[in-house]
């Protein structure tokens, strides 16, 4: 071998151009090719009829964000089932003697503030799932007094906030999210709902009065009456004593925080409470666009981040009635901070349920948005919402299928609506303060 | 985890002397409209106002 390696004289010959002309040639045939099949996949996958019992639909293509190589590289992982691997991971029962140091060691790492928490005991929670999805001490969260405030919905960090201009919500710095994508293109009708519990019944046009509206006969100008003109011509009813304590706010009621003890047997319900704070709102309000109004409205948006440590049950930030929910079967990235910074579109991609109603100045939206550690969004009062399970994606699928029977494109979500909850209100009260669900593990 | 907020709230009535170059966007020269307490970064309790009309 050495003797051939010093002894065969080397020759160089040009390679022939029409040779490399024919190598990128075929490169880009093969290109074109390939760009076909895809292209010819995704119209069989559109085009599809799904007529024949037991047909199982084909997956969904995954969208593939972009971003940097660590995005690229997440991209590829199967998030949703490490994330319930991660939520069974944790719901094994600890060992009694490990518990408290377990925890105690997890509340140092994560800046737990275990003076907070319910339960005293720490040996009572019986695995990381539960003591992640702990209860705090009734009053140690203080509502705020103002009636016209909107409160936190969690313990966390507000990443961003602002005014929402041209339907665009900005995740980070530059990077803009649309606030269809966010919480859905279509306005709620009756064809694209698919109700999914016996309690939900089919939208129709929420019977809530609106004597607050009026309109001018002499230049048909709609004109929003105050309250006091509200009680001059209607008289005292059950709604007008709510509304001019400033629609929340109870004397008598102390300021209790949590409710957790759920001692209301003497306080208003929730119905009662959000329907005089509603008096106010517009109920012909179409989608989340403001209603023309002669005073003038905008669209404001706030995100909080919710840390690993943090309390993870998420409670009402005011008074308002739950039309509708979402619930949009995605990815399960992150939502940590760099990854809202480095990933466009991080809250649009991720798993959410997007929660629609109205409250005493129009529109509200309340979205909690899942991540691969805490996948799992639990919705106290709709309790047939499964979020990261196994038959999530199965069920989109399905879904996909019927709007193509039905002739109609697939929203992307699956929607149900609470009508049936209240007669009166149209959907599903909620007082300030109230809780309304939480994240759990995996 | 999460979670994003997104209402509708009165942008509040101009003030006659800001009349003159006013802007839409300019939310500090409203009165009586939607006012934020908050901070990016700040941490947040359930409960506290995020902000006010």
């Amino acid at each position: 071998l050495g003797t051939a390696w010093k002894n065969t004289k080397i020759e160089w010959y040009p390679i022939p151009v029409a040779a490399g002309v024919g190598f990128l040639g075929f490169l880009q045939f093969y290109r074109i090719q390939e760009r076909q099949r895809q292209q010819r996949e995704q119209d069989e996958f559109d085009n599809e009829e799904h007529t024949e019992p037991g047909h199982r639909p084909k997956k969904r293509p995954r969208i593939r964000p972009e971003g940097p190589w660590s995005v690229q590289i997440m991209s590829t992982l199967p998030l949703k089932f490490l994330s319930r691997l991660w939520g069974k991971f944790n719901e094994i029962e600890l060992p009694y003697y490990f518990r408290i140091p377990g925890f105690k060691l997890y509340s140092w790492i994560f800046g737990v503030n275990l003076d907070e928490v319910a339960e005293p005991d720490l040996h009572v929670y019986p695995n990381l799932a539960a003591f992640f999805y702990r209860q705090l001490k009734p009053g140690c969260r203080p509502l705020d007094p103002n009636p016209d405030a909107i409160l936190s919905p969690a313990d966390g960090k507000i990443i961003q906030f602002g005014m929402i201009e041209h339907g665009e919500v900005e995740q980070v710095k530059g990077v803009t999210y649309s606030l269809d994508a966010l919480l859905g293109s279509q306005q709620p009708n009756e064809s694209s709902t698919h109700s999914t519990r016996s309690n939900i019944a089919m939208s129709s046009e929420s019977p809530m009065p609106s004597p607050f509206r009026t309109r001018n006969p002499s230049n048909d100008e709609e004109v929003i009456r105050s309250d006091e003109e509200f009680a001059r011509v209607n008289g005292i009813s059950y709604t007008l004593p709510h509304l001019l304590s400033g629609g929340t706010k109870y004397p008598d009621e102390p300021n209790q925080g949590l409710p957790t003890d759920q001692s209301t047997t003497s306080k208003p319900s929730s119905e009662s409470e959000v329907r005089a704070d509603l008096a106010l709102a517009n109920p012909s309000r179409p989608w989340w666009a403001p209603a023309p109004s002669p005073v003038p409205r905008a669209l404001y948006y706030c995100v909080v981040y919710l840390a690993p440590g943090d309390y993870h049950r998420f409670h009402s930030p005011v008074s308002w009635v739950v039309e509708s929910r979402r619930h949009f079967a995605g990815e399960l990235y992150s939502v940590s901070p760099y990854l809202q910074r480095t990933l466009p579109g991080l809250f649009v991609l991720n798993e959410r349920v997007v929660l629609l109603g109205r409250w005493r100045h129009g529109f509200f939206s309340y979205t909690p948005v899942g991540a691969t550690n805490v996948g799992s969004i639990k919705i106290n009062f709709d309790k047939e919402l499964r979020t990261n399970s196994l038959t999530t994606d199965t069920e989109a699928d399905r879904q996909a299928e019927r709007a193509k029977q039905r002739g109609e494109p697939y929203s992307g979500f699956a929607e149900a609506y609470y009508d049936a909850a209240s007669k009166v209100l149209g959907g599903h009260a909620l007082k300030r303060g109230e809780e309304m669900g939480g994240f759990q593990l995996g | 985890s999460t979670i994003v907020l997104v209402f509708e709230a009165p942008k509040g009535r101009r003030r006659r002397s800001f009349d003159e170059g006013f802007s839409d966007d300019d939310e500090d020269k409203r009165v009586g409209g939607w006012k934020w307490n908050i901070d990016i970064g700040q941490k947040v309790k359930v409960g506290q106002a995020l902000g006010s009309v």
